[in-house]
């Protein structure tokens, strides 16, 4: 499964 | 950064301009919730922890972080002392910690990993979505609302709304999946102002006072 990385969101 | 992100971002930003000048102009914080903002700022300081790490996304990013972490801890100090007398906390009567335990309990349960960076991550994200409940709630319970304020939950219903279609174009346009926990605790916390917004739309934008029927 992939991680996204959504921590560049605010 | 896609343009319902940045529309988004931007409405964040709005709704916290319109708080302060709501606030600076009335000289009251009359009809805020202080809980909500407390847990605004949980929410960001939980958040924005890898500002600790020096790992900068942009520029943008860091500037954007700091601001909501600032401003969040200023509207607090506008509200309990600045402008004190004029909150009245005997309204403002949500239970938080019926909140705030579920959120740590979901956050250890699901996250991307058992680190001191991704533990508070997903508290965060948790939190956020449910945070706007005490303000709503105080709504409900005096049954009107200025025109000011109405705005202010506005502008931030459509910052929730518009990170939805930057999710699904970011889907589209990245190899990465879908980040589940944002997505989830995104849409509940957007479908919590579907109440609100009908109001809003229907009332306020027609230049009418903001009313629950009685």
């Amino acid at each position: 499964i992939a991680t996204p990385d959504v921590h560049d969101e605010l | 950064m896609n343009f319902f992100r940045l529309l988004g971002d931007l409405s964040h930003l709005a709704s916290i301009f319109i708080l302060l000048h709501k606030i600076q102009t009335t000289r009251s914080c009359r009809g805020i919730s202080f809980k909500t903002q407390v847990l605004y700022v949980v929410v960001f300081v939980t958040r924005y922890l890898d500002l600790l790490t020096f790992q900068f996304h942009s520029i943008y990013n860091t500037v954007m972080k700091l601001f909501f972490i600032g401003s969040s801890i200023y509207i607090l100090y506008l509200m309990r002392v600045r402008f004190r007398p004029t909150n009245d906390p005997s309204i403002d009567t949500f239970r938080i910690e019926y909140l705030l335990g579920p959120c740590a309990v979901l956050s250890l349960i699901f996250n991307y990993g058992y680190t001191w960076l991704e533990i508070p991550w997903s508290f965060s994200i948790f939190l956020e979505s449910v945070a706007i409940l005490p303000q709503l709630f105080m709504l409900q319970r005096t049954g009107e609302a200025e025109t000011i304020t109405t705005h202010y939950i506005a502008a931030l219903g459509a910052y929730r709304a518009l990170y939805i279609p930057n999710w699904i174009f970011r889907y589209f346009t990245e190899d990465n999946g879908v980040d589940a926990i944002a997505v989830v605790a995104g849409i509940v916390q957007t479908a919590l102002y579907v109440d609100f917004g009908w109001i809003y739309f229907t009332k306020v934008l027609q230049g009418q006072k903001f009313e629950l029927p009685a």
